[in-house]
């Protein structure tokens, strides 16, 4: 069932996270894991690369790699 | 497993610098 899934992957979620502090892509995708979003790994990349591209993050460099973020 | 995860990890940055 949905109600199976205690992590949701929205637009507002990821908004969240990255208003908090700057995340790379690795570390998005530690906060939506499969197994807690119900999602396949598939789903989980396609939906966050949407999500992603119509935020449009500000990036920067921190130890070398790179982080989105977002300020309000 | 945490290769899955550098996977996904590829997979999303190489969609995002495509588009960016």
């Amino acid at each position: 069932t949905p109600s199976a899934s205690d992590v949701q992957l929205t637009e507002e979620a990821v908004r969240r996270y990255l208003i908090r502090k700057p995340m790379t892509t690795k570390d998005l995708l530690k906060k939506f894991q499969t197994k807690r979003t119900g999602l396949s790994s598939d789903q989980t990349v396609n939906v966050l690369a949407q999500i992603l591209k119509k935020l449009n993050p500000e990036r920067k460099n921190i130890n070398d790699k790179m982080h989105f973020y977002l300020t309000e | 497993s945490s290769s899955e995860a550098d996977e996904m990890a590829a997979a999303l940055d190489a969609e995002l610098n495509s588009f960016m």
